[in-house]
């Protein structure tokens, strides 16, 4: 199956995001 | 967003009037990006810990020790620092670690991830990656090259990967560096 990989530059832009 | 796995966030505070085990507790599971962010928003930085404490983020379901059914066989990749670098890299390593963990960045091969634990010594702080099967020889080097270079590490540098059966036994001789 498909695996949800998440990049560090998502994941930081999510920390900042409102 | 919602992860491919559920995580489980977990501390160890050294008390040695208790069982090891007993100084092990379960903060928090979650299982989304923004959960992820609400909980490290929320507790300590590494670098914050009194020595002696570890914290650990394991998939849900695997107890993050060597017994658990899922480690037994495994080993961990190893990035030892320097007293030092307590306040000038562990923070953003174990940051790092803990991203590449949640986002899965070890592709196929972050399904062999068991975890990451961080412990906070005063003679020096370590971070490691758990797997869980050392003798998968070509998906630990997968995630140890790429877990070097998510942490930015030198090509100079070398970490190690160390069976817990050996590290169980007191060697600390390296299977695999990178």
């Amino acid at each position: 199956g498909t695996r949800i990989i998440y990049d560090r530059k998502f994941l930081m832009e999510c920390r900042n995001s409102p | 967003h919602s992860l491919e796995n559920r995580w489980a966030l977990w501390f160890f505070k050294n008390d040695s009037s208790q069982a090891w085990q007993d100084n092990l507790h379960l903060i928090i599971k979650f299982d989304t990006v923004e959960d992820f962010w609400a909980v490290y928003g929320h507790i300590q930085l590494a670098s914050k810990l009194s020595s002696g404490c570890d914290y650990a983020l394991f998939k849900d379901g695997i107890r993050p020790m060597w017994e658990d059914s899922r480690n037994k066989r495994g080993g961990r990749w190893l990035v030892s620092l320097a007293k030092h670098q307590r306040h000038s890299k562990l923070d953003r390593l174990w940051l790092e670690t803990l991203l590449c963990l949640i986002g899965e960045s070890f592709e196929e091969h972050s399904q062999e991830v068991c975890g990451a634990v961080v412990n906070i010594r005063t003679k020096g702080d370590k971070i490691s990656v758990w797997t869980r099967e050392a003798e998968n020889q070509a998906s630990v080097l997968h995630i140890g090259h790429v877990y070097k270079q998510h942490l930015g590490l030198s090509t100079k540098a070398i970490i190690g990967y160390q069976a817990h059966a050996d590290t169980a036994t007191k060697s600390t001789r390296n299977k695999f560096v990178v």
